[in-house]
């Protein structure tokens, strides 16, 4: 435990015990909303962690970007420089807009590939996420899934038939569509959003999931997960994602596909402000006009 | 007259009689001793390093939480940030020093941090917590 001593320097004031260290932890997680310490499987590198070849895999590296962008204002504020981010991860000027306007953003790993006992069996394609640890009273601002593609790739898993068969075409760009899909009871497919992708792009790409991640939210029971298909433009027939081009769970850490959520804080704001459940004085004590509004008082 | 009497030297005693003389009895030197109690930011860094959490935390390795501390005693100077309330309140303080209290030193200006995080499944939080940081303090 350390004081200034008034010339901006600390000095050691006292050595805590162990038992007076773990209630002092223990005050600080509580102060950060948590009712734990996280154990994470994942381990982090011990020495500088925000360095750009950390062997961070996607999920935290696209979060540390964004964090990396927030720069403290005049007002104290902490507010978003997006050009980091928008170089990387091709970030969208929503995707800026939802940035600011959360309290919480979160990027889960894609754990499809470790589900056991689901027919859909081009792993490859499927996407499940955690969403044990998303905080309670909070409100989605909006969720992507976010995908790469890779040109090389495409080039590299293109067969010979299809060679030629753009040799036929000519110069005609060969386009895809990629499809999710949310996967409901009895691996029932329902549709959540679709994009044309030009064979000539190479990148990010995000597709909007917020209906599932609300409604996975609400009820967790029926998170099954998401599921991509891909398909020809000219003649709708489906192909592999590795045809495509997209980089799966195999491929480079830093470019494996995640899922970022943006939440609202839906708590009253003092409760905000400790993140806990601030004890409400009993009505009859309360003659203050400004608080007939049933808001707690500070 | 605050800035002038800090910029006095506690040896010139011609200075200081006069300033007595001026401040109708006031002693500004028990005044500057009184400042350096008087309500102000105290730095308190907490170090997620230091309580082993690299973890989980990926960033900050900790950040300056700050505090308020002194106290909020008349005269209030303007580098106390009193509120018109606080000069109320100690007015009414010193005609009635067992009942009323004085004026609380607490943060005026606070700022946000955000956090960057692993949780139990290895996802990842990047949490704003908003007031988390005292900016300045002042007499309330």
């Amino acid at each position: 435990f350390y004081y200034d001593n008034g010339v901006d320097q600390t000095v050691v004031h006292k050595h805590l015990n162990k038992r007076e260290k773990k209630e002092m932890q223990s005050e600080i997680l509580h102060l950060l909303g948590l009712e734990h310490r996280p154990r994470p499987v994942l381990m982090l590198p011990s020495k500088k962690k925000l360095e750009v070849d950390d062997g961070l895999s996607s999920a935290p590296r696209f979060l540390i970007d964004v964090y990396q962008s927030l720069t403290e204002e005049d007002s104290g504020e902490l507010k978003l420089t997006p050009d980091l981010i928008e170089r990387e991860f091709n970030v969208s000027d929503s995707d800026v807009h939802s940035m600011d306007e959360a309290d919480i953003i979160m990027s889960f790993v894609n754990r499809g590939q470790h589900l056991h006992g689901i027919r859909h069996h081009h792993s490859f394609g499927r996407f499940w996420f955690d969403l044990s640890e998303v905080p309670a009273q909070t409100t989605v601002i909006s969720a992507e899934l976010r995908l790469y593609i890779n040109l090389t790739m495409v080039q590299e898993n293109m067969n010979t038939t299809e060679k030629a068969d753009e040799e036929e075409t000519e110069g005609k760009s060969q386009n895809f569509s990629i499809t999710v899909y949310e996967i409901g009871l009895e691996d029932s497919l329902i549709y959540i959003d679709s994009m044309e992708i030009d064979s000539h792009q190479e990148g990010w790409v995000a597709v909007n999931v917020s209906v599932p991640l609300q409604k996975w939210l609400v009820n967790p029971e029926e998170n099954f997960g998401l599921q991509l298909v891909c398909r020809l433009s000219t003649s709708g027939k489906q192909i592999s994602a590795r045809e495509v081009g997209l980089v799966g769970s195999h491929g480079n850490d830093k470019l494996q596909p995640f899922m970022v959520a943006f939440f609202r804080s839906s708590m009253p704001s003092t409760q905000k402000q400790l993140g806990q459940q601030l004890p409400v004085p009993p009505k009859e004590l309360i003659d203050d006009e400004d608080f007939e509004n049933d808001e707690v008082p500070k | 007259r605050s800035s002038r009497i800090r910029r006095q030297t506690p040896n010139n005693n011609k200075k200081r009689s006069k300033d007595n003389e001026e401040f109708g009895g006031w002693n500004p030197y028990a005044d500057a001793r009184l400042s350096r109690r008087s309500c102000q930011k105290k730095n308190l860094y907490v170090s997620f390093r230091d309580l082993g959490w690299q973890d989980w935390i990926i960033a900050p390795d900790g950040y300056a939480a700050s505090y308020c501390n002194g106290e909020c005693s008349f005269p209030l100077n303007a580098h106390m940030n009193a509120s018109n309330h606080a000069i109320v309140q100690t007015l009414v303080h010193l005609m009635n020093p067992y009942r009323v209290p004085k004026p609380c030193c607490a943060p005026i200006k606070l700022s946000s941090i955000s956090v960057l995080y692993f949780d139990d499944n290895s996802n990842v939080i990047l949490k704003k917590y908003r007031n988390m940081v005292v900016k300045s303090c002042g007499c309330h």
